[in-house]
Order: C-alpha cells, then structure tokens, then sequence
C-alpha cells in the first residue's frame, strides 16, 4: 500500500488505494476467472477525470511563478496520462477477451499508474505550497541575523514590530502543516520547534533590552550581554532551520527525524 | 482548491472502474 505524504491526499486516495490491492489480490489469487463485463464506460470516466485534471494542472502550472512547479508538472502529467491509455488498451482487450489475464494484468497496472500519477501530482502540488511556508521561514530566519546590530531601545522596537507579525504568520502555517502530515514524527518536530519558538521570542527581546541597556550605561558587561543575546539568537536560528528542513521532508524520509 | 477537486473526480472514477472489475469476479468491500 502507498503511504500518502498528507492527510488531504490520504483522503482522497487512500479508500481507492485499498480497493485496488483488493482486486491485485483476486488477480494473484487466480480468482478472476469469471469473465470481465464491458468496462468501457468506467474507463471512459477516468479518461475523462484525468483529462480534467491535467487541464486543471496545466492552468495551474502556467499562472504560478514557483519554477520547480513548472519543471515537475510535466512528467507527473505524462506518468497519469499513460496509465489512462492503458486502462483504455486493457477495457478494449477485455472485449475482445473477457477472460484475458494480460489485459487484467494492464488493467490493474494502468489503475495503479492512475493512484500513483495522480498521488505525483498532489505531491508536486503540495511541495509547492510547502515552499511558500519555506520562504516565510527564511524571512525569519533573516530578519533574526538584524538582532546582532540593534544597539538602542528605538530599534529595539522596531525590530520586535517587525519580528512578531513575522514569527506569529510562520507559527500559524507550521502549525496548520503539522495537522496535514500523516508522519506523526514530523509533525512532531515542526510543533516542537514551533513551541521553542514561541517560548524564546521574548527571552530573546529581554537579552537584546539587556544588551541596550549595557550600552547606554557605558558598556560594563556588554561582552556577556552580548553573548547570551548570540545565544539565544542561535537557538531560535536553529529551531527556524529545523522547521524548514522538516517542512521539505516527504513521508520516504521515514528515518530522518528517528 | 481546483486540483483537489480534479483528483477527486479521478479516484471516484477509478474507484467505480475498480469495482466493476471486482465485481465480476467477487464483491469488493
């Protein structure tokens, strides 16, 4: 059984997923020796929902600026497209012989062609929604590197205005991501490193207000001051780091976060 | 949204394929 990277895909496909292994079974098990009725009309149906699809995607695919989107449609239409081809070549072979084994055979390899294709192309789908979460970490991850040169209160609050709408947006999308992941391990890490987030942004404003105040007074213990504000910066940048690495993660990185 | 919707058109279609196949032979739960 394929194992889907979302709860959305696994919802879509999973229920179809398990009716094929079902009829791979009756296949193997040499129980389909009744004869095969005329599928033609379902198989039309398919071609006729794949063909929806690769518009839909091609539509898609045009409007968007996101170029890894553009690069990996294509195959993923070519791979659904010829499982279609197939089903239709197995349903006119299954006319002619209702009892053929090779066009079962292509019957079955053409539904799963059509599982698989169509499971590509959410994937491809998602991966691009999982890059516009990327970006918004990496403004994060950025604007965190601007703390190392706030050296008064002024910017201090300019720079806390700036942080937080940024760090709440990419809190708000991780978490929603976390709740789509079927890999209960990565979602697990992304809440994690969400939560290290959360509970660091104001100890990181405190090491910074504490840093400022150094400096105003003089600069007596300004080199500690400055350090545990590194610190804490390089906890968050971790943390922000994690949450990107994780969020590119597919469910074949099973062993990554173990 | 358009995607999800294309993709669920194709499973219910596969899924209808798979069960006329099936039935022919033994019900598919």
């Amino acid at each position: 059984m394929p194992v889907f990277h979302t709860k959305t895909i696994e919802a879509i496909l999973d229920p179809v997923a398990q009716q094929v292994s079902q009829l791979v079974i009756l296949h193997e098990e040499a129980q389909d020796g009744n004869a095969m009725p005329d599928l033609s009309n379902p198989v039309m149906a398919v071609s006729a929902a794949v063909q929806n699809l690769v518009k839909v995607g091609k539509d898609t695919a045009n409007s968007t600026d996101d170029k890894i989107l553009k690069q990996e449609m294509p195959p993923a239409f070519t791979g659904v497209e010829e499982s279609s081809n197939k089903l239709a070549e197995a349903a006119m072979e299954l006319k002619r012989d209702p009892y053929s084994s090779p066009a079962r055979k292509k019957l079955i390899d053409g539904a799963r062609g059509i599982l698989s294709g169509t499971s590509d192309l959410l994937l491809c789908f998602d991966q691009s929604e999982v890059r516009k979460i990327v970006r918004v970490a990496k403004g994060v991850l950025e604007y965190l590197a601007v703390s190392e040169v706030v050296e008064c209160l002024e910017d201090l609050v300019t720079f806390v205005k700036n942080l937080s709408p940024g760090m709440a947006n990419m809190a708000n999308k991780v978490t929603s991501r976390s709740k789509e992941l079927t890999h209960t391990a990565h979602a697990n890490g992304l809440i994690n490193h969400t939560e290290n987030l959360k509970r660091t942004t104001p100890v990181l404003v405190s090491s910074m207000k504490i840093f400022v105040t150094v400096l105003k007074k003089g600069g007596a213990g300004r080199d500690e001051a400055q350090q545990n504000r590194n610190y804490i910066i390089g906890c968050m940048s971790h943390d922000v780091n994690e949450i990107i690495r994780i969020l590119q993660l597919t469910s074949a990185d099973d062993d990554e976060l173990s | 949204e358009q995607i999800l919707e294309a993709a669920k058109a194709i499973a219910a279609a596969t899924s209808a394929l798979v069960k006329a196949a099936g039935y022919a032979q033994r019900e598919l739960v």
